[in-house]
């Protein structure tokens, strides 16, 4: 699975995720990618999220909508967000990772897993690439 | 006037033990590139919509990650993507699921999202709509990998049903 977010300069948001699936699928499943709210979201009120990893746990969880929504209704920050919903994944019984960003260009992530293919850069010079 | 750009090529089982250098290398390129492409387009003052479909297009042809060219294969060993966009600004989304001929997904759930008449569009349908918009197509072989089909047939040789530990990404 692929993802990206951005914040442009005007401050509005995206998203888009892109994927495989899972080795081996069968009988037309569907992990949360396509699902808007699930592996997808943007919302210029609060953010805008990717997710990646064992998808039937963030379509059930909602993952994407479910940060957005924190966000949104409690003013809580991206990151904090981002790491509950991932947790609330985790007693779930899945893992995985989401990429967040906001309309003030945030840059957030947060996974459960061993490593994430990340990146991020901002207008300020900031790049950073890691995977583990 | 900040702008931001994030990029993800999947979650799962990396570890330096399990990842070759050339892996290592050829993800960290690819990361790259797509930000390359999508802050190109946020520099210029683009719209954060085109950059993360211009990010995205770079990653499904990379086949380093699962989508696009080098995606993980089904139990039948075809490929069937899935991809979603969405843009903050109006909440106007597009996404498919199962589509097999369009060479990059992100495109078509756009042009889904485009048209607005629907969110998802699915399998053979969704083919037949990007057949119609007029978007690239792609065969079979440039999305079936032979280590995807290599890592399908190891998988069914352990007894496996399918990829549950995410081993292949």
């Amino acid at each position: 699975t692929v993802g990206a977010v951005a914040c442009d300069a005007h401050g509005h948001v995206a998203a888009a995720t892109s994927t495989g699936g899972v080795t081996g699928k069968r009988w037309g499943r569907i992990g949360d990618s396509p699902l808007i709210g699930a592996g997808t979201y943007a919302d210029d009120r609060s953010g805008a999220v990717s997710a990646t990893g064992s998808g039937e746990f963030f379509i059930r969880a909602g993952v994407a909508h479910e940060i957005c929504a924190r966000v949104r209704l409690t003013g809580e920050p991206l990151q904090v967000a981002a790491d509950a919903v991932m947790a609330d994944v985790a007693e779930l019984g899945g893992s995985g990772g989401v990429i967040v960003t906001g309309p003030e260009g945030d840059a957030v992530w947060s996974f459960t897993t061993l490593g994430m293919n990340r990146g991020r850069v901002t207008s300020g010079g900031e790049r950073t690439v890691a995977i583990y | 006037n900040r702008w931001t750009l994030l990029v993800h090529g999947g979650a799962g089982m990396m570890t330096r033990e399990r990842l070759t250098p050339e892996q290592d290398k050829g993800t960290r390129a690819g990361l790259n590139a797509a930000l390359d492409a999508g802050s190109a387009v946020l520099a210029a003052g683009g719209t954060a919509l085109d950059a993360v479909a211009a990010a995205v297009r770079v990653l499904e042809d990379d086949s380093h990650f699962n989508s696009g060219r080098g995606a993980a294969l089904t139990w039948d060993g075809a490929a069937e993507l899935d991809a979603a966009i969405m843009n903050g600004r109006d909440r106007r989304a597009g996404a498919v699921a199962g589509v097999g001929a369009t060479r990059n997904p992100v495109d078509l759930a756009r042009a889904v999202m485009e048209d607005g008449a629907h969110v998802l569009l699915s399998g053979a349908g969704a083919d037949d709509f990007s057949l119609h918009r007029g978007l690239a197509q792609a065969a079979a072989d440039w999305f079936v990998l032979p280590e995807r089909a290599a890592q399908l047939e190891e998988l069914k040789a352990r007894g496996g049903t399918f990829d549950v530990e995410m081993k292949y990404g």
